[in-house]
């Protein structure tokens, strides 16, 4: 409107000896401008709610959301997503002052439905949004579930995805009409049932590796090897699963282990940082395989287990307990999307990095 | 932020439908989910 007025009733200058004439036009524009961008800011909120109340009303008539790439997602290829990752942990690392720290964490609680009351600390002790964000829960909060034939969500969140694995190019669906496959999620793993009917349970007994396995063919396996009574026969089979879970920024974001588990390596993918939430889900194409990563991989009592740590680009870079030297989301050297994913072995022989069922190994951090 | 976990766990000895997996998931789609709350489940036979 200033601007408007501005451009219609032009008035002389005013000089510095003279003038007053266009002070009170300039007056209007700081106001103008601010009630512009807030209006602006509402109406997208506003849109934004009506979008998720649509969604949540498809989802609940049991309409599946299809795969849909649109333009929105194309422009965010152009973005420098990382940087602003980083900018976003560089401001959010800040130190607060001590009487603002209750009020923003408070603010950040209601607009991401997270509850205070678990929080380990008092308010005033988290020093940055960065610290709140990754803080401790109150102990017994997540009681872990002790069943000793029972997997465990290693995180808070949302479950996205499920089911199991089958045949030998095993893909998971991101959303429905796009699927990604599980090795170009993991990466080359020695650990990864490669067998289409899902019974691998010598992987975890035997140290076959990975090349002698595929110097030898089915026909020459079947023939060398005639059927005798084997006692491990008679342990029921195994099969691939997977289990997909999304973390709202207002869920408690450290991750723990799912079940006892031996991790025998570590892989990290550096990528790109693209948002997470479920308009990117059903707008960008390979979005799992082409953001920054870590996965962990070993042996748990049923064999092979791994988890992937997916950034996005406000939850930037996964800090892992058991290795607090990796640092992720880190400035990069080459422009190439496609570096090779850099590995670690925890240990050698098999012996790995241990943890008890539920026990802590890491978190997400914001930028 | 999300994470996927591959794992493998039992199944059936004799079928390998559906009906017959021995791990089974005790979460929907949509769930909402807390750490250390269970995944699925499976019984030995």
């Amino acid at each position: 409107t200033s601007f408007a007025k501005k451009f219609q009733t032009p008035q002389p200058r005013a000089s510095i000896n003279g003038g007053g004439g266009n002070s009170q036009g300039d007056s209007y524009l700081v106001p103008g401008a601010t009630v512009a961008t807030i209006l602006m800011l509402g109406v997208l909120h506003a849109r934004r709610l009506y979008d998720d109340k649509m969604t949540e009303e498809k989802r609940e008539k049991g309409i599946e959301l299809e795969f849909q790439p649109d333009v929105k997602a194309t422009f965010l290829r152009l973005l420098p997503l990382r940087s602003m990752s980083r900018c976003w942990g560089y401001l959010t690392n800040m130190e607060i002052p001590v009487w603002l720290r209750p009020h923003i964490y408070k603010a950040w609680a209601r607009a991401f439905h997270s509850n205070l009351e678990e929080a380990a600390l008092p308010l005033d002790e988290y020093a940055s949004l960065r610290d709140f964000f990754i803080r401790t829960l109150k102990e017994g909060s997540r009681p872990i579930d002790a069943g000793p034939q029972c997997l465990v969500s290693p995180v808070d969140g949302t479950v996205l995805r499920f089911g199991e694995l089958k045949g030998a190019g095993a893909m998971i669906e991101q959303v429905k009409g796009f699927s990604y496959s599980v090795f170009s999620l993991l990466g080359a793993s020695p650990f990864l049932p490669t067998s289409a009917d899902g019974d691998v349970q010598e992987e975890h007994s035997e140290s076959i590796t990975t090349t002698e396995k595929s110097n030898k063919s089915w026909w020459r396996v079947s023939l060398a090897s005639p059927k005798v009574w084997d006692p491990t026969s008679s342990r029921p089979k195994r099969g691939l699963f997977y289990c997909v879970v999304y973390l709202k920024p207002g869920d408690y974001h450290r991750i723990h282990s799912p079940a006892d588990w031996n991790i025998l390596l570590r892989r990290h993918f550096s990528g790109r940082l693209y948002p997470l939430n479920e308009r990117a889900t059903r707008t960008i194409r390979n979005l799992y395989i082409e953001n920054e990563r870590v996965i962990l991989e070993g042996l748990w009592q049923e064999g092979f287990m791994a988890l992937a740590a997916i950034g996005a680009t406000n939850i930037g870079s996964i800090e892992l307990f058991i290795e607090p030297e990796l640092h992720t989301n880190r400035p990069r050297k080459k422009f190439l999307h496609s570096e090779p994913p850099e590995e670690r072995v925890y240990g050698c022989e098999g012996v790995g990095r241990m943890l008890k069922k539920g026990d802590e190994l890491g978190a997400f951090n914001m930028g | 932020s999300t994470v996927v976990l591959v794992f493998q766990a039992p199944i059936s000895k004799l079928h390998e439908d559906e009906s017959s997996q021995e791990f089974r998931f005790c979460v929907r789609r949509g769930d909402r989910i807390r750490v250390g709350e269970a995944l699925g489940r499976w019984h030995s036979s």
